[in-house]
């Protein structure tokens, strides 16, 4: 996955992201495609959550998955999750749920929980740096004022990291693939740097939902891998998805 | 670039989504949480019933290819299932809820729906 959250020079945050699913479960070699990322395309689904006959947040999702990796609260925040492989990972949280140890939260449950209830941007980010999850993940979370984007860094149990938009350093964005930010990413899966490359030129004044499409549409950021891309602006409320592929010749992930 | 890592130079007005990149735009559906967590995503499985199971029905077949024996398979129809009563409301009633509208067992709505759980390692 690959998700960003920009500030462009009046304040307006933008927020988008690919996602990216699928790897090692069935390689089509005459298509040269993964085979379930493809089974998923069809069940890409916009959802517009309502109580009291008022959108509550809105979502991309696929049809039967319940929680949620893509989001918006219109105008209080947006959140995307990406997913944080570890030794210590969803399994073993899997394992202490079955054996009775439940105080862990289900990831995509904790998003859509979030999403349905967090009422600003600051109870977003506290929720999702505080609670305990049964798997590690990466929480990208944006906000309705300057200053408020972040890459929340997630073990099991604690928030490793919580990288801000910081205008005072030049950060007018944050960008997130699957590996720690201080870390560099694995050289066969290198994300970051074409991403980052492109936001770069795109640069702050120009960058607008357009111009983010674009970033998410350069390979490898876009690979064979990328079910779907979402583009959220909070202020309008605006959530918009588009089902991708990947032509050859094009990266596996 | 025509040799691994496939880079290329960045991409430039390609919105409106159109052309090799763009597979096709995504419908909209509502859910109203008003409605008891069973029935709320039932117009929406309805709608996408076919697809959902054609989904699971690949899981199942590449399950079978590392376990000819259909026991993976099996475990997840059989074991799987008891998961649902131990999600904190409303989870446990909408999974049921996908369940009934799909005609997927239990316990294979469960797997799709911990698929990032399983997949972090």
């Amino acid at each position: 996955c690959t998700s960003i959250v920009a500030e462009d020079p009046k304040g307006n945050l933008f927020h988008g992201r690919n996602l990216d699913f699928g790897l090692f479960m069935g390689w089509d070699m005459k298509n040269r495609s993964w085979i379930v990322a493809e089974q998923l395309k069809p069940l890409v689904v916009n959802v517009d959550f309502r109580r009291n006959n008022q959108t509550v947040f809105k979502s991309t999702t696929f049809a039967g998955y319940i929680g949620m990796l893509t989001g918006i609260k219109p105008n209080v925040f947006t959140l995307t999750m990406n997913e944080r492989f570890s030794l210590d990972g969803g399994y073993i949280g899997i394992l202490e749920w079955i054996l009775g140890q439940r105080k862990g939260m289900w990831m995509s449950f904790l998003t859509r929980s979030v999403l349905e209830n967090a009422t600003s941007y600051e109870v977003a980010k506290t929720r999702l740096a505080q609670t305990e999850l049964l798997a590690p993940a990466y929480f990208i979370l944006g906000g309705n004022q300057t200053g408020q984007g972040c890459i929340i860094t997630r073990s099991r149990l604690l928030s490793l990291d919580i990288l801000e938009i910081d205008l005072k350093l030049g950060r007018w964005y944050v960008l997130e693939t699957n590996y720690d930010h201080w870390k560099a990413p694995l050289f066969l899966d290198d994300r970051r740097t074409p991403g980052m490359t492109c936001m770069n030129k795109t640069t702050q004044t120009n960058i607008t939902l357009k111009t983010m499409y674009s970033v998410l549409s350069t390979k490898p950021v876009l690979n064979k891998l990328t079910t779907y891309t979402t583009l959220m602006d909070v202020s309008t409320g605006n959530l918009e998805s588009y089902i991708r592929d990947c032509p050859n010749p094009c990266m596996p992930w | 670039q025509f040799i691994p890592p496939y880079t290329e130079d960045c991409r430039a007005d390609m919105y409106p989504p159109k052309g090799p990149t763009f597979k096709g735009r995504v419908t909209w559906y509502t859910v109203d949480l008003d409605l008891h967590p069973s029935k709320r995503w039932m117009p929406l499985i309805t709608d996408k019933k076919a697809e959902l199971v054609s989904m699971m029905q690949t899981i199942k077949d590449l399950a079978n290819a590392f376990v000819p024996s259909g026991k993976l398979v099996e475990m997840v129809d059989k074991a799987l299932p008891f998961l649902v009563e131990t999600l904190p409301y409303p989870f446990g009633d909408e999974l049921r809820g996908v369940a009934a509208a799909s005609g997927l067992p239990l316990g294979e709505v469960v797997l799709f729906n911990i698929f990032y759980e399983v997949f972090t390692v």
